[in-house]
Formats: C-alpha cells, sequence, structure tokens
C-alpha cells in the first residue's frame, strides 16, 4: 500500500539502524517533495515537516519497525489526524429550518452541491427549499430551477429581484410557511478579493443567520488554496468544506491546506457531476491520496 | 559553481520558493533555477537585478511568442475545451465580442448538451456578443449541434465559428471520445477544421492542470494554445510554465475578470513580472 515517494523512503532507510537527524532530515526532503506535488500549499508543507520532525526525534527506537517504515508510519499518522474527523455532518438546528448557506470561488461547484445536498437531505426524510441567490451570472437561477425540477424540491427566485439577500430572506420565510425543515442557499461565485462581493456574504449571514456556512473548493486547486480558505473563513466563519471534483485525478492537497489553516472540517466530498454524487469525507483516503 | 557568493544562493532559494508558490511546481521550478545558474554562469551574471532580468528573461522563452495558426481559410473553426467551470462558456463569449467588435461575422454553437442550462447560459453570451446562435435540444447529440452549425456558417458566411463544449474531466474516457468525435465533424465538414483548439485553464488550478493538457492534447491531436482564467484573483498561474516545458502550449489568452471586456491577448514579459509582484 505505499507507492511512491514513501516507498523511497523505507527503501533509502534500509541498513539504517535507527532514525537520526541526518537521515529524518532526508527523508522529510522526499516527503516535502511529495505534498509540494500534491499541491499542498508551500508553507503549510513546511509546518507539516517541523512537526514530523519533531515527533520523528521524539520517537527512540522501535523493535519492530525499520526505520523507513517508522518514518513513513509517522508522516502518515500526522496527515491522518490534521485531515481531522470522519463523515462530520451538517449540524441539524433545533427548530427548523435548518439554514446552510453555500459560498466560494467562480466555478467551483456551488449550485451543483446545492441539488447534491438537497439529494442527501431528501434521502435522510428532509423537506429541502433552494434559494437561487446568484443574480449574476447568466441562466444561474435557471440552472438551479432544473436541478430543483430534477428532485422535485421547491427553489426560490425572485424573477427581477436583484437581491441576492431578499431571495435568501424570502426562501427563510417560505420555508416556514411551506413546512420544508431545511433552507439551502446558493450563492454567486466571488472572489475572496472583491471587497463588494464578500460584503454581500456578510450582509446574507447577518440577516439571515445560517446554522451552516459550507466552503465549496474545486479539489484541482493549488497554492491559492490557503488565501481563499483563510479569507472565507475569517470573514464568515465557516463551518466546514466540501471538496469538489474529486473523481478525477488531481492528488488534493488543498484539503490539507484548507485543513491547516482553518481548522474546520472537510464534511463532503464531490465525486461527479450527478446529484448523488456526493459522498462524506474520510481523512485516511484522503491522505493517502496526498501522499501518493 | 562553487563560486558562487552567498547573496546568490540565498537568492536562488528565495526564487525557488516564489516559483513553487504560484503553482509552477517541483520539477519546472528546478529546472528553471538550475537554468538560471547556467545563464548567470555563461554571462557572468552576479548582481541580484541582472540575475532578475535573466530569470525573466528565461521565463519569458519557456512561454514562446508563437503566433496563432496562420490561416485564410473561412469560417475559421475554434475549438473550445477544458475541465468542469474552467471559464469556457465565458472566455467563448468574450472570444466572440472580440472577433464581432473587429467587424466579423461570428457564429456560437451550443456544443454543451448536457449540463442543466448551459445552453441558455451561452445564448445570453451570444445576445451580449451580437453573434449567430446555433443550438438543438437539451440532451442531443453535440457533434449534431456542430453539424449543424459548420453548415449554417457556410450557408451564412460567417467569418468565425466557436463551438462551446461540455465540461469534462480528462480521466473520464467516453467524454473524450465524445469530444474528438466533435473534433471530427468539423474536420469532416471542412478540411483544416478546427484551426484551434483551445483549453481553457482555471487560474486557479495546480499541478493537475498539467494532466489536463497532456490528455486533452493527446485526445486531440494537439492543442493550439491556452486560455488561462480567473487571473484577476490571488493565483498567478505558474503551472503554465510546466505546460510550456513539457508540452510547448502557448498561451493565448487570460481572463481576467467575468465581464465581455476582461479577456487579454497573452503577453509573456507582463505574465513573469505579475508573477513576482
Ligand atoms: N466531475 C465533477 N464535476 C463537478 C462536480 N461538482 C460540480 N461539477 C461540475 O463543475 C461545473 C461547475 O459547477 P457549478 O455548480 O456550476 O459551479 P458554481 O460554483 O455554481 O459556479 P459559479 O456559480 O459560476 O461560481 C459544472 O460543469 C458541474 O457539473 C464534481 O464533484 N465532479
Ligand atoms: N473572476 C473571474 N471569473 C471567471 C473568469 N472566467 C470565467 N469566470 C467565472 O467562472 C464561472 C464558470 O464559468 P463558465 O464559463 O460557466 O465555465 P465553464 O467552463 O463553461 O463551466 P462548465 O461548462 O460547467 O464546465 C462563472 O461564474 C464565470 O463568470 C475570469 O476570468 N475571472
Ligand atoms: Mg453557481
Ligand atoms: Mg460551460
Amino acid at each position: 500500500e505505499l507507492t511512491g515517494r514513501m516507498e523511497g523512503i523505507v527503501r533509502n532507510l534500509r541498513g539504517q539502524g535507527k532514525l537520526t537527524e541526518k537521515n529524518i532530515d532526508e527523508s522529510l526532503r522526499q516527503v516535502r517533495r511529495a505534498l509540494l506535488e500534491a499541491d499542498v500549499n508551500f508553507k503549510v508543507a513546511r509546518t507539516f515537516i517541523d512537526t514530523v520532525k519533531v515527533k520523528a526525534l521524539g520517537q527512540g527506537v522501535l523493535r519492530n519497525l525499520s526505520p523507513g517504515q517508522q518514518m513513513v508510519g509517522i508522516v502518515h499518522q500526522e496527515l491522518i489526524s490534521l485531515m481531522g474527523e470522519e463523515a462530520v455532518e451538517v449540524a441539524i438546528a433545533e427548530s427548523p429550518p435548518t439554514i446552510v448557506m453555500l459560498a466560494g470561488l467562480q466555478g467551483s461547484g456551488k449550485t451543483t452541491a446545492t441539488g447534491k445536498l438537497a439529494h442527501h437531505f431528501l434521502g435522510a426524510g428532509h423537506r429541502p427549499i433552494l434559494a437561487a441567490a446568484d443574480v449574476y451570472r447568466p441562466a444561474a437561477v435557471k440552472q438551479l430551477q432544473v436541478l430543483g425540477e430534477q428532485l422535485e424540491v421547491p427553489v426560490v427566485a425572485l424573477g427581477d429581484s436583484r437581491s441576492p439577500l431578499a431571495i435568501c430572506k424570502v426562501a427563510v420565510d417560505r420555508a416556514g410557511r411551506e413546512d420544508r425543515d431545511v433552507v439551502i442557499l446558493d450563492t454567486a461565485g466571488r472572489l475572496h478579493v472583491d471587497e463588494e462581493m464578500m460584503e454581500e456574504l456578510r450582509g446574507i449571514r447577518g440577516a439571515v443567520h445560517p446554522h451552516e456556512i459550507l466552503l465549496v473548493v474545486d479539489g484541482m486547486t493549488g497554492q491559492d488554496a490557503v488565501n481563499v480558505a483563510e479569507a472565507f473563513d475569517q470573514d464568515l466563519d465557516i463551518d466546514g468544506c466540501i471538496l469538489t471534483k474529486m473523481d478525477g485525478d488531481a492528488r488534493g492537497g488543498a484539503a490539507l491546506s484548507i485543513r491547516q489553516i482553518t481548522r474546520k472540517p472537510i464534511k463532503f466530498v464531490g465525486v461527479g457531476e450527478k446529484l448523488d454524487a456526493l459522498e462524506v469525507f474520510h481523512p485516511e483516503r484522503m491522505a493517502s491520496r496526498i501522499l501518493g | 559553481v562553487g563560486r558562487y557568493d552567498r547573496i546568490d544562493e540565498d537568492l536562488l532559494e528565495e526564487i525557488e520558493s516564489i516559483l513553487l508558490q504560484t503553482d509552477v511546481g517541483v520539477e519546472t521550478t528546478l529546472r528553471i533555477i538550475d537554468g538560471l545558474r547556467d545563464r548567470a554562469v555563461d554571462r557572468r551574471t552576479r548582481n541580484p537585478d541582472d540575475l532578475m532580468d535573466l530569470l525573466r528573461e528565461e521565463m519569458a522563452d519557456i512561454l514562446g511568442d508563437a503566433p496563432a495558426p496562420a490561416s485564410d481559410q473561412r469560417p475559421r473553426v475554434i475549438m473550445i475545451v477544458g475541465v468542469n467551470g474552467s471559464g469556457k462558456t465565458t472566455t467563448a463569449g468574450k472570444m466572440a465580442a472580440r472577433y464581432a467588435g473587429e467587424g466579423k461575422k461570428v457564429l456560437i454553437a451550443a456544443a454543451d448538451t448536457f449540463r442543466a442550462a448551459a445552453i441558455d447560459q451561452l445564448e445570453v453570451w451570444a445576445r451580449r456578443a451580437e453573434a449567430d446562435f446555433i443550438r438543438h435540444q437539451h440532451g442531443s447529440d453535440p457533434s449534431a449541434v456542430v453539424y449543424d452549425a459548420m453548415q449554417a456558417a457556410t450557408a451564412r458566411d460567417a467569418d468565425v465559428v466557436i463551438i462551446d463544449t461540455a465540461g469534462r474531466l480528462h480521466t473520464r474516457d467516453n467524454l473524450m471520445e465524445e469530444l474528438k468525435k466533435i473534433k471530427r465533424t468539423t474536420g469532416k465538414q471542412m478540411d483544416g477544421a478546427p484551426h484551434e483548439v483551445l483549453l481553457v485553464l482555471d487560474g486557479t488550478t495546480g499541478q493537475n492542470a498539467l494532466s489536463q493538457a497532456r490528455v486533452f492534447s493527446e485526445a486531440l491531436g494537439g492543442l493550439t494554445g491556452i486560455a488561462l482564467t480567473k487571473l484577476d484573483g490571488t493565483a498567478r498561474g505558474g503551472i503554465v510554465f510546466a505546460i510550456g516545458v513539457h508540452l510547448g502550449i502557448p498561451v493565448r489568452f487570460i481572463g481576467v475578470g467575468e465581464g465581455i471586456e476582461d479577456l487579454q491577448e497573452f503577453d509573456a514579459p507582463a505574465f513573469v513580472d505579475a508573477l513576482f509582484n
């Protein structure tokens, strides 16, 4: 189950009696390279390596493991514990409706994730209603309406309204009147450096008080993941993240960067374009995928 | 190389960390740093400013400045491809507007017949760009749309045909086959088509972009260029250096926003400068 660079570490430490600072450093150079190739952020990788080095130095001699196996074991363990818990659920509000808000960069998969979450909640016996709060992108509202029709779930859209805030409020209000116990707010893609658009999100949050704010991040994101996650978290205090498009062959290092910088859980993983293509997060699988 | 001053090695390390943080990738970064050392030795470069100039020169060279494939064939057929959400439909709209602004008659083909409201989205762009628009029903065969568009382009004497395709992961063989069929369809209708196959890459993408470029290029018998989008954010798009080194595919356009004007022709020296700012 060891491939690539991790296997190389075990090989290179063959014949060494125990872990020394010198051979630890050499192994960590290879680990760092593996992390960078997997799109882990440069500074996040450095912090991770420093932590692992301390643990390796403090490890002492383990009779039944070779130094190489020890090293890989420490790296794996540290990565898994950083990845966080398995399958953290969306918090259901004590008194309905539970309000879930999605946010993220352009094209990350929010509208599709809105549909997938609705499908997920339907499966758990809930009655979702969706808010089409992207008034900017051409046919964004129509896109969500099509998904709503496929799921037989109502979609709130205000014909000529240019106010995402108004749309979200109406959706929450309708949830109460139509006995829908989950509201999912699909927002427009935006840059974390677009002050006006980030203010719009803060405004929605302040007016509607979502129980759950999820950052939707494209699984193939590179070094920039840290900037995006940090900014959205600082502005909104997100509750977690959905990592999308993981049905491809991107290594997904963005996951480690997001975890390191926000300490918030990755709750779901998108694994396809269909509305049932949403999985709960598995930290061990993610760790293996990143280490390659 | 032991003749280096300490300052140079420190500077090289700083350059390395900048390149890595802009998604240039480990292997290509090492290649660039080694190349820089060689150039510096060749030209006996010592001071940091001159070293940075050498670096900019080396990196601009990697990106090249190959002009778009020339052809006076009419219509010019441009196929737009790439993974999900990278900015293809928006880029197609911007390009249509650009050509229309040059007085060209543009026809847009809605070959994404799969994703919810994809055709509606592209139709808005066609109206904005004042381009002709060819569409079929949602769920129909994309190649049939393209066939229809090629026929219409001839009948209407269009200058440019822009084909927007559905987003697809390069790991989906059946979807890559669908793309090949679209390409064949243009070629059957017109010798030499498509004249351009443009890969739209999201500027925030990491190392996976190299794999995307490789697979799309292999499937389609080459890519004529890349459109690198969303550079108005904080991502730098350094992955195009890896693509330049390994595949030699040039960047033709960059996307710098969601508006119709937010498309720029690629300027390598400016791009390299932005990387270091
Ligand atoms: N393969 C795959 N494609 C996905 C996944 N999630 C979303 N997509 C696709 O990614 C593209 C973008 O998805 P959208 O839901 O429109 O993204 P968005 O974040 O709402 O985009 P904006 O509203 O423009 O910011 C579409 O083609 C989706 O079908 C996933 O997990 N896997
Ligand atoms: N900020 C910014 N956003 C962009 C740029 N180009 C495209 N976008 C946005 O990215 C999102 C996705 O764009 P689309 O054109 O729908 O992408 P696509 O590749 O056609 O998506 P699929 O067809 O679903 O695969 C939209 O919200 C666009 O407005 C750009 O250069 N800058
Ligand atoms: Mg959307
Ligand atoms: Mg599209």
